[in-house]
């Protein structure tokens, strides 16, 4: 059995929810992964400027968290090309 | 609407269009059905002609993928996004992927092919996502009836800002999204619901808790896909747990979010004679388990205990509602009191004292 400690439901819940603003931000609001932010000048728009841009495009609260409205959306089925950019 | 950045464009008006491949979750005969009444949905405000090939390659391609499958945007299996399409340009410029893991349909369950390819070749055109929740190309999936749809006007401003106008002498126009503080805003119908408030309009409702600040605009389709757009009167039942919802002669029992029948009843089921084509408006009282349905300048009063309409029926709503007028577009009853919704204003109604006692614009719930 493992040996590390059982993860408590909600911070297993708020890990998962990072990961989908993470994944939506860099499929639809050209947030750079980890891997791409290395390499680059450490000027890029930190997840919570990004978070910004995709509430506002969405009419939402803009707060930079992610809130409930703001996952609600996130979870709704959509088309994959970016809300900005090509 | 956002037009794609850098504008690009397809310089020729005569464009074609492959299906690469099928889905088997329709038979083909509807794919092609569904992609055919997409591309009508765009050329029909545009100059743009579009033409199937059948082999070779053409500017539009249109396939069902799976996965990672070569174009560096792998698909994320069920839900999440459905799709993707590539701007206009030479080569893979233009193409559609449907993600296969979805489940297509011509209805209303799983995800509707048409709604979605006439999306997706606003890309393949040159537009972005729009901000506009009511327009097509906003970026998340909602349903409407295919046979009910018209390209909002969000869709068609955009569409002809890249190509402009079609030759048709009659510009076709498209339904706009209403404003929640727009002041000229008025109702199609409103109604109670376990304690919240629906205003209906259009293919819309704004769902509002009398103690929230916030007010929600949603499609209808979204919580009730079988429902049709333009409701034209509403009532809830509370002792039911009910509501009723009236378009032209027919009505739809909600409970909650269910239908509570599959099929539209008729009013006439109600008492209604075969002359009243329509209901402009309905309340139900509470205290007295009466329901009042407004027709013209004429009201019925409906049992609902009895479920039967009560005698001497109809009568003039000037002899009981003093200071309303006819033509309602809305009612509902609320604590003490009965709102009417006429155009623009909203008339606070108290049956105690059987007067007016204020008038405020229509929307003043939205707190605006």
């Amino acid at each position: 059995s493992s040996s590390a400690f059982p993860v408590a439901p909600e911070t297993e819940d708020e890990d998962k929810n990072i990961q989908l603003v993470k994944t939506y931000l860099q499929n639809f609001y050209k947030l750079e992964t980890d891997k791409q932010s290395r390499f680059k000048s450490k000027n890029i728009k930190p997840l919570t400027e990004k978070l910004k841009e995709m509430q506002v495009f969405f009419g939402l609260k803009v707060t930079g968290k992610p809130d409930v409205d703001t996952l609600e959306v996130m979870k709704k089925p959509r088309c994959g090309v970016p809300d900005i950019g090509q | 609407y956002v037009l794609t950045d850098g504008n690009p464009k397809w310089e020729r008006k005569n464009l074609t269009y492959r299906i690469v491949n099928y889905t088997p979750d329709m038979n083909s005969a509807d794919v092609d059905k569904a992609i055919q009444k997409a591309f009508k949905v765009w050329s029909d405000v545009s100059p743009l002609i579009f033409k199937i090939i059948y082999d070779g390659n053409a500017d539009i391609m249109i396939s069902f993928e799976t996965g990672d499958h070569r174009d560096n945007s792998p698909f994320d299996g069920p839900d999440g996004f459905l799709v993707h399409a590539f701007q206009p340009r030479n080569g893979i410029g233009g193409d559609v992927h449907f993600d296969e893991a979805e489940y297509w349909t011509k209805g209303s369950n799983g995800y509707n092919l048409f709604l979605v390819v006439a999306h997706e070749l606003g890309h393949s055109l040159g537009l972005s996502h729009s901000t506009d929740p009511g327009a097509l190309m906003y970026p998340t999936y909602s349903y409407t009836e295919p046979n009910e749809f018209r390209l909002p006007q969000d869709d068609i401003n955009g569409i002809q800002t890249v190509y402009g106008h079609s030759g048709n002498p009659i510009q076709p126009t498209g339904p706009t999204t209403p404003v929640t503080c727009d002041h000229k805003l008025t109702f199609d119908a409103v109604a109670t619901m376990r304690g919240e408030l629906l205003f209906f309009k259009d293919r819309y409702f704004w769902r509002k808790h009398p103690q929230m600040t916030e007010v929600q605009l949603n499609f209808i389709s979204l919580f009730w896909p079988n429902l049709p757009s333009g409701i034209q009167a509403a009532y809830e039942n509370t002792e039911r747990d009910q509501i009723f919802l009236f378009k032209e002669n027919k009505y739809w029992v909600l409970s909650g979010y269910d239908l509570v029948y599959n099929h539209p009843k008729s009013i006439y089921d109600l008492g209604f004679p075969k002359n009243v084509k329509r209901i402009n408006a309905a309340f139900n009282d509470e205290n007295s388990g009466k329901t009042y349905f407004f027709v013209g300048g004429k009201y019925w009063r409906y049992d609902e205990n009895r479920q039967s309409m009560d005698q001497g029926y109809p009568k003039k709503i000037i002899d009981e509602f003093r200071g309303i007028s006819k033509n309602i577009d809305a009612a509902f009853q609320y604590g003490r009191y009965i709102y009417f919704f006429i155009g623009t204003r909203q008339f606070q109604f108290d049956p105690n004292v059987k007067r007016v006692v204020s008038v405020m614009k229509s929307n003043s719930w939205f707190n605006c």
